[in-house]
C-alpha cells in the first residue's frame, strides 16, 4: 500500500455473537460495537461513507456535531475476511460505561466493502489486542485508559453467558473481574507474543487421552471476535471422530496409511525422531526443525500439490500412530484407526454437523494450560443453531492450520471464553481463566 | 456502569448463531484464505 497505509488483515466477524453499546463525541453519539481480543482497532462508519450500503444500515459518527472532535485525517486500510475497510483517523473522546477516555484514536470509514457489516448486528468493532498489530500506531482503547489513569487495575475481564434462554449476553468489565462470574481462582499464563492475546498451551485430552499433537505445546489466541474454537486439523480429526462429527474423506491421506503406515510404525517403534519420520519415507524434506513437502517437485505445479497433500498427510498419521502406539494397541487396531481418522478430516475453515441426540454420549474433552487440565463437556463445545424452526448441531471446533514458527496455533473463541472466565491482564501482562459462573 | 467496587462493567448483548451466518462466514473466511496467500510472505495470521 501507500506509505500512509497500514494493511492488516483481520477475522470476518460474521460469525460473532456477542457485542455492545460506546459512545463516540460530545454529546455522545452511540454505536453498537463488537469488544474484539483478536484486533487492536476502534472504528465506526463516518457520515462521509456515502458508496457502501453498510454504512446506510448502520450508526455514522458525524465529526461536525461533537464538541470534542480532532482532526487527523491519516488515511488507514484494514482488509479483513472477504473485504475491506477503508477510511481516516479522527480524534474524539469515547464513552465506555460512564468513563469517559480522551482524545482516543479511532478510524472513520468511509469504505466499507463486504456483505459482512451489511448483515452485522453491529456499527463497528473495538478492538482489546496489543498496539503492536494495531493499523496507524493507534492505542487500543486500554492503554489509552490506563495512560489517562481511569482504572484502578490494568485489567478487563469477559463473562461471556452460554445460557441459551438467559437475557443477559455476558459482561466486560474494565479494571478488574467480577467475583460474581466466576468460581475458584484465576490459573494465569503470560503472554508469549504481544499482538494478540496470546500463550503457550499443552496438549488436548479426549476422554483424558493426549491426542498428541500439541502435546510439546501450541500457540494459542484469546479471540472474543470469534465464535467457535479452530486448530490443528492433525487434532480436530481425532475430535471429529470421538464425537461422530461429518468429515470429508481424504484419499491421498488413506493411501499414505495403505501405502506407508506400517513403514512409520516401524520406524517409530525403531525410535525415529517424529519429526523426521516422513522425511525417511521421502514424503517431506527436513528443514532442520520440522518437515516440509519436497521442494524439488514445485516446479511442477500440479505434483507439487500432490506432495504437498501427501507430506500433510503423513504428518498427521505420524501423531495418530505415535499416540496409539504409547497406548500399545495392536498393528491391526492402530492402522485401521488411523484409516478411521482419515474418513473424519475436518473442511477447511467448515462447521461439522453432529446428532444431537448423542450429546450426552460424547466425550469431554480438556485443555492443558499452565499443567492444570481445562474441561469442556459436550455441552459446551456443542453449539446448537436454528435453521428453518430446527435445531441442528455442530462442533465446536474448526479446522485452521498454520504452519511454523508461528504455529500450530489455537484459537479460542466463545466457546471457550462461555466456558472459562477470562481476565486479559495487561499490567502484568498474563492470561487467566477461571470456571465460569 | 461503574460502581462502589471500582469495576467498569459493560454489558454485552448476545445474538443467536444460525447456519446461514455461519455458512456466509465460512465463505468469507475462505475468500480471506486467498488473500492471505495472495499476500505472499506478510507474516499476519
Amino acid at each position: 500500500g501507500g506509505s500512509n497505509d497500514d494493511i492488516v488483515p483481520l477475522d470476518n466477524y460474521l460469525d460473532t455473537q456477542y457485542y455492545g453499546e460506546i459512545s463516540i463525541g460530545t454529546p455522545p453519539q452511540n454505536f453498537t460495537v463488537i469488544f474484539d481480543t483478536g484486533s487492536s482497532n476502534l472504528w465506526v462508519p463516518s457520515s462521509k461513507c456515502y458508496f457502501s450500503i453498510a454504512c446506510y444500515l448502520h450508526h455514522r459518527y458525524k465529526s461536525a456535531k461533537s464538541k470534542t472532535y480532532k482532526k487527523n485525517g491519516e488515511t488507514c486500510t484494514i482488509s479483513y475476511g472477504s473485504g475491506q475497510i477503508a477510511g481516516f483517523f479522527s480524534e474524539d473522546n469515547v464513552l465506555v460505561g460512564d468513563l469517559v477516555v480522551r482524545n482516543q484514536k479511532f478510524i472513520e470509514t468511509t469504505r466499507e466493502t463486504s456483505p459482512t457489516f451489511i448483515i452485522g448486528k453491529f456499527d463497528g468493532i473495538l478492538g482489546l489486542g496489543f498496539p503492536e498489530i494495531s493499523v496507524g500506531d493507534a492505542p487500543p482503547i486500554w492503554q489509552s485508559m490506563k495512560e489517562q489513569k481511569l482504572l484502578e487495575n490494568d485489567v478487563f475481564s469477559f463473562w461471556l453467558n452460554r445460557d441459551p434462554d438467559a437475557s443477559a449476553g455476558g459482561e466486560l468489565v474494565f479494571g478488574g473481574v467480577d467475583p460474581k462470574h466466576y468460581k475458584g481462582s484465576h490459573t494465569y499464563v503470560p503472554v508469549t507474543r504481544k499482538g494478540y492475546w496470546q500463550f503457550n498451551m499443552g496438549d488436548l485430552l479426549i476422554g483424558g487421552q493426549s491426542t498428541g499433537f500439541c502435546a510439546g505445546g501450541c500457540a494459542a489466541i484469546v479471540d472474543s471476535g470469534t465464535s467457535l474454537l479452530a486448530g490443528p486439523t492433525a487434532i480436530v480429526a481425532q475430535v471429529n471422530h470421538a464425537i461422530g462429527a461429518e468429515g470429508i474423506i481424504s484419499t491421498e491421506c488413506k493411501e499414505v496409511v495403505r501405502e506407508y503406515g506400517e513403514m512409520i510404525l516401524q520406524l517409530l517403534i525403531a525410535q525415529t525422531s517424529p519429526q523426521k519420520v516422513c522425511t525417511q519415507i521421502g514424503l517431506c524434506v527436513f528443514d532442520g526443525t520440522h518437515s516440509v513437502s519436497n521442494p524439488i517437485e514445485s516446479v511442477v505445479e500440479k505434483q507439487n500439490r500432490g506432495s504437498d497433500l501427501f507430506c500433510t498427510a503423513c504428518e498427521m498419521a505420524v501423531v495418530w500412530i505415535q499416540n496409539q502406539l504409547r497406548e500399545n494397541k495392536t498393528k491391526e487396531l492402530i492402522l485401521d484407526y488411523a484409516n478411521q481418522l482419515c474418513e473424519r478430516l475436518p473442511s477447511p475453515n467448515g462447521e461439522s454437523t453432529v446428532d444431537c441426540h448423542q450429546i450426552s454420549k460424547m466425550p469431554n474433552l480438556a485443555f492443558t494450560i499452565a499443567n492444570k487440565t481445562f474441561t469442556l463437556t459436550p455441552e459446551q463445545y456443542i453449539v446448537k443453531l436454528e435453521q428453518a424452526g430446527q435445531t441442528m448441531c455442530i462442533s465446536g471446533f474448526m479446522a485452521f492450520d498454520i504452519p511454523p514458527p508461528r504455529g500450530p496455533l489455537w484459537i479460542l473463541g466463545d466457546v471457550f471464553m462461555g466456558a472459562y472466565h477470562t481476565v486479559f491482564d495487561f499490567g502484568k501482562n498474563r492470561i487467566g481463566f477461571a470456571k465460569s459462573a | 456502569i461503574r460502581s462502589s467496587d471500582g469495576l467498569l462493567r459493560i454489558d454485552l448483548n448476545k445474538k443467536k448463531l444460525d447456519k446461514e451466518t455461519l455458512t456466509a462466514a465460512k465463505l468469507a473466511r475462505q475468500e480471506g484464505s486467498h488473500l492471505l496467500s495472495s499476500a505472499g510472505s506478510r507474516q499476519y495470521l
